[in-house]
C-alpha cells in the first residue's frame, strides 16, 4: 500500500510518503512469524528552492543540493535539480523459519526511511 | 532452484540464500525468541515508548538480553533421536542420548558469540533416592568410537526447569567459524542411586553475528 502522489505525479516538495511492506503480498506470510509487514515509506517530491532547505528539524543540508537547485532555478540545464532520497533509515527484526525449520530472529539496519533528504 | 528475479535480489540483500520450500512444519515460537523479538521490534518498541520513559537506544549488533554481540538469533531443534525408556543398562547406567542439531544454514561469514544448549526433562515425581541431584555430562560424538572425550560436567538440582548448559568456550573457542552439524552425546546420572530421567527435547539457542550487516554506529549529530 503506497501514498498515492498528489495529482498523479512526483507532486509537493520533497518528503517522506506512506508505503506498507506486506509479507503476504510478497508470498513470505507461510515463513514469517512476525511482524506480518512493516512501513518501509519512501521519498518522493521536488528539491527545488526552499525545498531543499529544510527547516531545524530535517536532515542536514548538502550545499552540493543547495548549489545545483540554485543553478537550477537560474538557468534549467540538463543537471537538473538534487534528488529526494532517504536521508535517515532505521532498521526492522524479522522472525521466520528457515528451511531447516529453526526458529531464526534477524536484524536489518536501513530498513525504514524516516526522513528525506535532497542531495 | 533459487527464486527468480527481483525476489532473489531481495532475499540475497535480507542474508538468506533462498525462500524457504512450502510451508515450515508447524511448531511453537520458543518464548525467548518471541521476547527478544518484541525487544527490538521498532514498532513494538514505539509502543513501549509511550509505556515506559525512553531508555537507551538498543546498540545495532547487539543483543541486550543475553549481553553478546549478534545480529543473528537462531533456536535450533534436536533431530537426534530420544530413548523414551529411561531403564537403567545391565551395568546400572542411566542411557546416554545422541542430540543432532543442524547447522548448516548458518553462513561461514558468522560469527558464534553464544552457543546454549536447553534440555528439558519428563517432569519427574521426586523418586526415592534422587535427592541429592543429578550430574550432566557432554561429550562430542565421534564417528567410529561414538563417543569422545567429555567437554564438561554440570550439577542438576532438578529436572523441573530446563536445563541450560553453555558450550561456547568449552565446546566451542570464540569467534570461530560455525560447524555444518553439531552431535553431541548427554548423559544425565543421579548423584545417588535412583530411576533414570527422561529427555523430552533437547535444543540449541546460537547466537551469530554476521559483520557484514553491521554498521558502524553513526556519529551523533553535532
Amino acid at each position: 500500500e503506497a501514498e498515492p502522489s498528489v495529482g498523479g505525479g512526483p507532486g509537493g516538495s520533497c518528503r517522506t510518503r506512506r508505503l506498507y511492506v506486506s509479507f503476504r503480498e510478497v508470498g513470505w506470510h507461510r515463513w514469517v512469524i512476525a511482524p506480518r509487514g512493516f512501513l518501509a515509506n519512501y521519498c518522493q517530491g521536488q528539491c527545488s528552492l526552499p525545498a531543499t532547505l529544510p527547516g531545524p528539524r530535517g536532515p542536514p543540508t548538502l550545499n552540493h543540493a543547495v548549489l545545483r537547485a540554485l543553478m537550477h532555478s537560474a538557468a534549467p540545464g540538463p543537471a537538473g535539480l538534487p534528488c529526494c532520497v532517504p536521508a535517515r533509515l532505521s532498521p526492522i527484526s524479522v522472525l521466520f523459519f528457515d528451511n531447516s525449520d529453526n526458529v531464526v530472529l534477524r536484524h536489518y539496519e536501513d530498513m525504514v526511511v524516516d526522513e528525506c533528504g535532497c542531495r | 532452484p533459487g527464486a527468480p528475479g527481483p525476489a532473489a535480489a531481495l532475499l540475497q540483500a535480507l542474508g538468506l540464500r533462498d525462500a524457504p520450500q512450502g510451508a515450515p512444519k508447524p511448531r511453537p515460537v520458543p518464548p525467548m525468541m518471541w521476547r527478544l523479538f518484541r525487544r527490538r521490534d521498532p514498532q513494538e518498541a514505539r509502543v513501549r515508548q509511550r509505556q515506559t520513559p525512553p531508555g537507551a537506544p538498543l546498540r545495532p549488533c547487539y543483543v541486550e538480553e543475553l549481553g553478546v554481540a549478534g545480529n543473528i538469533v537462531r533456536h535450533v531443534l534436536d533431530r537426534g533421536a530420544h530413548t523414551w525408556t529411561p531403564e537403567p543398562s545391565a551395568t546400572g547406567q542411566c542411557p546416554q542420548w545422541t542430540a543432532i542439531f543442524d547447522l548448516s544454514a548458518v553462513e561461514p561469514a558468522e560469527l558464534m558469540s553464544r552457543v546454549r544448549l536447553e534440555l528439558r526433562f519428563v517432569a519427574e515425581e521426586r523418586a526415592p533416592g534422587t535427592a541429592g541431584g543429578w550430574e550432566l555430562s557432554v561429550a562430542r560424538a565421534t564417528q567410529g568410537v561414538g563417543v569422545g572425550p567429555v567437554l564438561l560436567r554440570q550439577a542438576v538440582v532438578s529436572l523441573r526447569m530446563p536445563v541450560r548448559v553453555e558450550l561456547l568456550g568449552t565446546a566451542y573457542a570464540h569467534n570461530t567459524s560455525v560447524p555444518r552439524s553439531l552431535q553431541l552425546v548427554l548423559a544425565l546420572s543421579p548423584l545417588a542411586t535412583g530411576t533414570c530421567a527422561c529427555l523430552a527435547e533437547a535444543s540449541l539457542l546460537l547466537v551469530t553475528l554476521d559483520p557484514r550487516l553491521c554498521h558502524p554506529l553513526a556519529r551523533p549529530r553535532r
